[in-house]
C-alpha cells in the first residue's frame, strides 16, 4: 500500500 | 497494531495526562511552554482532519478526538485559567521560525500534492520540532520540575517507540513511510540530550538542572 493511503497512525 | 505502536500511543497518552494532572493539582503551568502546546494543537488539528474523510477504527477515532480536545484544553488552562502562573518571559522561542519553514517544506516534499496530504505532511514535520520551545525554556531557566521531566520523558519515549513500530512494520507488513520515519527520527534525536539528563539525574532522585 502507498503510505498516503494508510495514515493509520496517530 | 503491534506492541511498539500500542506502547507508543500509551506513552503519548500518559504524557498528556501527566501534564494535565500537574497543572490541575498544582493550579499552575509554571515551567511549561505555551508555544509548544500551541504547536501541538496545530499538529493535531492539521493531522486529524481525516476524521471527516476516513474511518480507521474506534480506537483511532477516540484517540484523535482526545488528543485534539486535550491540546485545546491545555491551551485554555495556560492562557486563561492559570494565566497568572504562565512564565511567558522564559517562553520566548519564536513559533514562526518553525511554522514557516515547516510549511514550505510540506509543500515541497510530500507524498501527493493534495490539500489534506500537504496538511498531514505539515503536521508530521511540525510535530518533529514542536518540542523546541519547551526544551529552549528548560535550557533558559536551567531547570525543570520533576513532574515536567516525567512529562518530557513520556513524550520523547512515544516517538522512540514509534521507530521500533516502523521497523516492525517494514519487516512484517512491508510498510514504509519515509516522511514519517525521517521526521520521527529527527523528533527522537531532539530528545536525546534530555533522555541523558533524565536517566542520570531524575531517575536518581535529583531535580533536573543544567550545569551553569
Amino acid at each position: 500500500p502507498s503510505p498516503k493511503d494508510t495514515h493509520d497512525e496517530l | 497494531m503491534n506492541v511498539f505502536r500500542l506502547l507508543g500511543d500509551m506513552s503519548h497518552l500518559l504524557a498528556i495526562l501527566i501534564l494535565l494532572l500537574k497543572m490541575w493539582k498544582t493550579r499552575s503551568c509554571a515551567g511549561i511552554s505555551g508555544k509548544t502546546q500551541i504547536l501541538f494543537a496545530l499538529v493535531f488539528t492539521t493531522r486529524y482532519l481525516d476524521l471527516f474523510s476516513s474511518f480507521i477504527s474506534i480506537y483511532n477515532t477516540t484517540m484523535k478526538l482526545f488528543f485534539i480536545a486535550s491540546s485545546y484544553f491545555t491551551i485554555f488552562l495556560m492562557y486563561s485559567k492559570f494565566k497568572a502562573t504562565y512564565d511567558s518571559n522564559h517562553d520566548s522561542f519564536r513559533m514562526e521560525f518553525l511554522v514557516v519553514p515547516v510549511g514550505g517544506l510540506a509543500f515541497l516534499v510530500n507524498h501527493e500534492f493534495l490539500p489534506l496530504e500537504i496538511l498531514w505532511t505539515f503536521s508530521i514535520y511540525l510535530e518533529s520540532v514542536a518540542i523546541l520551545p519547551q526544551l529552549f525554556m528548560v535550557s533558559k531557566t536551567g531547570e525543570a520540575e520533576t513532574i515536567t521531566s516525567h512529562y518530557l520523558f513520556a513524550l520523547g519515549s512515544y516517538r522512540l517507540l514509534y521507530i521500533f513500530n516502523w521497523v516492525y512494520r517494514y519487516y512484517f507488513d512491508g510498510f514504509f513511510d519515509l516522511i514519517a520515519v525521517v521526521a520521527g527520527c529527527v523528533q527522537t534525536i531532539l530528545y536525546c540530550d534530555f533522555f541523558y539528563l533524565y536517566i542520570t539525574k531524575v531517575l536518581k532522585g535529583k531535580k533536573l538542572s543544567l550545569p551553569a
